[in-house]
């Protein structure tokens, strides 16, 4: 989809 | 092992309903504490937890951490057979591939007794950093429903701005757009008023479609909290009796 992050950019593997 | 004993079906039902179009497969990961799931939704863009707690249920053993790895369809199939005032108990033996769960009925002498299939999944948990929001915004979940089911009929985003003036939701579709805003409700505090906590002008924008399906967990609260912060995802959290769930949503990238 157009512009939409994604999580694993904010959240990443500890 | 794992011998939880619910006091009602229908969390576990309703917990379900809210997830089982995210997310696949997960892990219910047990431990003394209770019971927690964290997954992400399958194109990466949402990431749904939900917390149990031990003191939630009736009777609560799990004597050593367990991860139980479902398949949500088949999960949702095998409580839609337990009538939501229904005791469940759930029961796994440590490293066995099966999960049983037994259904008293409370008028009753019915005892049902089903067993689902376990299976090993691999999945990265992901570190959800502490947030301090600049915005969070408490509402009855019903409005939250209807303000996200009105506005995906018009566009495939929302943008959501919280100022001064309250919290307002935006689409801007190709044939049509609207705008909801809602102010702090002075004489009434939740569930049925909206309360709005602000240190900083937010404007964010999200794909609805995921809101929608957040949105069926008003089944379990009362009031929806929304948090938000600029570039950062969206925290949408219902909590309950028993534990809570939530949905952090990635934003889009804006106009």
């Amino acid at each position: 989809e157009i512009g939409q992050r994604s999580i694993e950019g904010f959240f990443k593997n500890p | 092992m794992l011998e939880a004993r619910l006091a009602e079906a229908a969390i576990l039902k309703r917990l379900l309903d809210s997830i089982k179009e995210l997310v696949t497969d997960a892990n219910f990961e047990c431990n003394e504490e209770g019971i927690n799931l964290q997954a992400m939704d399958n194109s990466h863009v949402a990431l749904v937890s939900v917390k149990l707690s031990a003191s939630g249920f009736k009777k609560y053993r799990c004597d050593r951490p367990l991860p139980l790895g479902v398949n949500l369809g088949s999960f949702t199939k095998v409580l839609k057979c337990a009538k939501d005032d229904d005791v469940c108990i759930i029961k796994a033996a440590d490293d066995a591939d099966i999960l049983s769960l037994t259904y008293e009925a409370r008028n009753s002498d019915r005892i049902a007794e089903y067993e689902m299939k376990l299976m090993d999944i691999d999945a990265d948990t992901l570190n959800i950093p502490d947030t301090d929001y600049d915005a969070r915004v408490s509402m009855p979940s019903a409005e939250f429903t209807r303000i996200v089911r009105d506005l995906s009929q018009l566009g495939e985003s929302v943008r959501i701005e919280v100022s001064k003036e309250g919290v307002r939701f935006i689409s801007d579709g190709e044939a049509a757009n609207g705008n909801i805003l809602l102010r702090q409700t002075d004489d009434d505090a939740p569930p049925e008023g909206v309360t709005i906590e602000m240190n900083q002008h937010v404007n964010l924008t999200f794909s609805l479609k995921y809101l929608v399906n957040f949105a069926k967990s008003s089944t379990l609260s009362n009031v929806v909290q929304l948090m938000l912060s600029n570039d950062v995802p969206l925290l949408v959290s219902y909590d309950f009796n028993q534990g809570h769930i939530r949905y952090y949503l990635a934003p889009k990238i804006g106009d």
